[in-house]
């Protein structure tokens, strides 16, 4: 049965629903958002019967294909509303479409998300951790700016999943406490990361992003 | 309001100390 | 270019490269395991500038083709030596593997290494975080034994590399603390479970696989 398109269930604003949105745009797959009331109320909507009887785990994003089909897990739905340009069109870059998303989840949400949620007021500061996870995003940016010394994008001549992933793991991070002074020293990200997020089906999904310019500290 | 949601996402926030020891007892296996 | 095998760098028995070679098993791909001195020391060789060169983050598995292309993260890995079969024959299965793989990552690991580390004298025990973990556990065993309900696999109708790396991320529960009284409740997980240990693709790789009979405690 071909895929011609189907609901993304999340809260709003969620960098996890970004991938599977942004790569829509470029796959021309027609993804319809419930993100408010009265169609979804996070925290309620995704805990009924209903919702749990598709989606056992409760967990937003989700996928509901207008066929019916049931997808969770924010890669598996991006990966399944791309097209193979996105997925990576050979086995070679299938497989690195992967070790990218993968490298997202494992290796920057963390330490991101130790670095920013203090700021952003919702979660409690803790100087030694987000210390540690600075020198954690430090790494991370090392080693996207070796990869990236000679490419345009992150996996072959063209956006992919890869790049999607990544952009969007990091989006927080660009936004909310990689200040100039910081992140000057990692120009091939910084150039990379502004070519993603100025592409219009990026941009379609993210409008303006504003880099940041002053770290944010914790929000007391 | 999408900040709250925020909290709701799963994160590993102690996943660094799982794999700095998880990588220390195999060095140490490894000898 | 043709895929017709390569290295795997890690340390003995470490569950994320099992995923890989377990693939292999079932493709056919020639993988050899670079893991002992002299040809590989953990802790020592995933230091040098030469393997830093080709693996940046200096973590295992890692995995070099005959071809030089060098890939790392274990789902990438694995999902490189497989073939279309266990990654998935259509766009729907392809995206329920890569639903599962997410899963694993995401939803067993940190609760089974929060409860199996201690027991191995690998972390630190803390009572209220693997209290925690056991329910976490709970949890993830409830969605795939509904899921398991009328499934003899997790897609389709043949192994995949969901049920590898599911299978692989249970490991240490299964051999470590799942007790019979404590894993009783979640019968279609334990079927499942034995029937994929039983394939001779895994058991080539895992050997005997001896389920828990008396739940471990914390090694002080």
């Amino acid at each position: 049965m071909a895929f011609d398109g189907g609901t993304l269930y999340t809260y709003p604003e969620n960098w996890r629903a970004f991938k599977a949105l942004i790569a829509a745009q470029y796959s021309g797959a027609t993804v319809k958002v419930q993100s408010t009331p009265p169609q979804f109320h996070f925290g309620q909507s995704n805990k009924t019967p209903e919702f749990l009887q598709k989606f056992p785990l409760g967990k937003v994003p989700a996928f509901e294909g207008d066929d019916g089909f049931c997808v969770f897990e924010s890669n598996a739905i991006a990966h399944y509303v791309s097209n193979d340009e996105l997925r990576g069109s050979s086995k070679v870059a299938a497989a690195q479409v992967i070790q990218w998303m993968s490298f997202a989840d494992s290796e920057i949400v963390p330490p991101a998300s130790t670095w920013v949620f203090p700021t952003l007021g919702i979660m409690q500061y803790n100087k030694q951790a987000t210390e540690h996870a600075k020198e954690e995003v430090k790494k991370v940016l090392g080693v996207l700016d070796l990869h990236l010394q000679t490419r345009t994008f992150l996996v072959g001549e063209r956006v992919t999943l890869a790049d999607i992933a990544v952009v969007c793991s990091l989006l927080w991070l660009y936004k909310q406490v990689l200040e100039p002074s910081f992140r000057q020293l990692y120009v091939n990200v910084n150039r990379w990361f502004v070519t993603c997020v100025n592409q219009p089906q990026f941009k379609a999904v993210l409008g303006e992003v504003k880099l940041c310019e002053k770290m944010a500290q914790f929000d007391a | 309001m999408a900040m709250e949601f925020l909290l709701q996402e799963r994160i590993w926030f102690e996943k660094y100390r799982y794999d700095d020891a998880e990588r220390q007892y195999y060095e140490r296996l490894n000898g």
